[in-house]
């Protein structure tokens, strides 16, 4: 099975296609097949047939390399924290996980839309305070006014959505994206689904949290991924990168995933096209 | 392990050629 799902790299054919809005030659950056457990092919290999409405032109003033970490992450928080939370200037939001690859893109984009009278609070480990400060978090210490929206992207804690009465405003919205940990097992990722499934469905006269939350797994709409696009080109977020390898050093790649040091993404080089 | 180049397109996909790949470690 070929693992991944997020690229970029260049269009080199279109014969035998009905594609209309991309020329050979152009730079794109896209999700490839997101059951790539299922159908044996993700996108770490050299040539991929990608869909076109899951990919888009890579802004001009964004390298191939910046370009692969934004499709899966840049786009999840985009659809969280603006088609579903619809954050605006002015709101408070809390980013659970802030150094992780959603994390800090989460942590931009929302620092972007809410602006300087927003608040912006997420956590991390110790020595990464300094990082994810510098991507725009205010604080990583919560004591004052509940969220207008939280944004778990561990997903490892139920009590973070059970108790969050506590610390998000009635109207709020609660997300989780994170779901299954690494060295997960079976039990533990099925518990774990229930929970979130309970959270959406169970109602408040029948014991459930008083406060929305929503789950749902990768979706795209090519609409969608279009307007994430063009915030990368404004800007409002930036490719954070954690380390690169060679295409023939994947496994140390993984190694460096598996260690839960990682801040931002892990970028393997397949062929450097710039 | 070798893999092959696909030589054949749906309507609705183009052939591309990899640049940068980055890591999902929750997928």
């Amino acid at each position: 099975c070929v693992p991944e799902i997020d690229f970029s790299g260049i269009v080199c054919d279109l014969r035998g296609t009905k594609v209309k809005d991309f020329n050979t030659g152009d730079r794109v950056f896209g999700i490839g097949p997101i059951g790539f457990r299922n159908v044996g092919h993700g996108v770490l290999r050299e040539y991929i047939l990608a869909k076109h409405d899951h990919m888009t032109k890579v802004p001009d003033n964004i390298s191939l390399k910046d370009a692969a970490c934004f499709p899966a992450t840049g786009y999840t928080a985009y659809c969280f924290l603006v088609e579903k939370a619809k954050l605006k200037k002015g709101d408070r939001v809390f980013i659970n996980g802030g150094s992780g690859a959603v994390g800090v893109m989460a942590i931009q984009l929302a620092r972007t839309i809410v602006g300087s009278t927003g608040l912006v609070v997420a956590t991390c480990s110790p020595a990464k305070t300094d990082i994810i400060r510098n991507l725009g978090a205010d604080e990583e210490h919560y004591s004052s006014r509940p969220f207008d929206v939280i944004l778990d992207t561990v997903g490892n804690d139920h009590a973070l959505y059970s108790n969050s009465p506590a610390y998000l405003t009635p109207a709020g919205l609660f997300c989780t994206i994170g779901m299954v940990e690494i060295g997960s097992t079976v039990w533990s990722a099925t518990k774990r689904l229930l929970q979130l499934l309970s959270a959406m469905i169970v109602p408040v006269y029948l014991g459930g949290v008083p406060r929305r939350h929503i789950f749902e797994p990768l979706n795209i709409v090519h609409s969608r991924f279009v307007a994430m696009a063009q915030l990368v080109e404004e800007g409002a977020f930036k490719a954070v990168i954690d380390s690169t390898y060679k295409f023939t050093d994947a496994l140390d790649a993984y190694d460096r995933v598996m260690s839960r040091k990682v801040t931002g993404k892990v970028v393997i080089e397949v062929n450097d096209l710039e | 392990v070798e893999v092959p180049i696909p030589t054949t397109c749906a309507d609705d996909e183009v052939l591309v050629q990899i640049s940068h790949v980055s890591l999902n470690s929750a997928i």
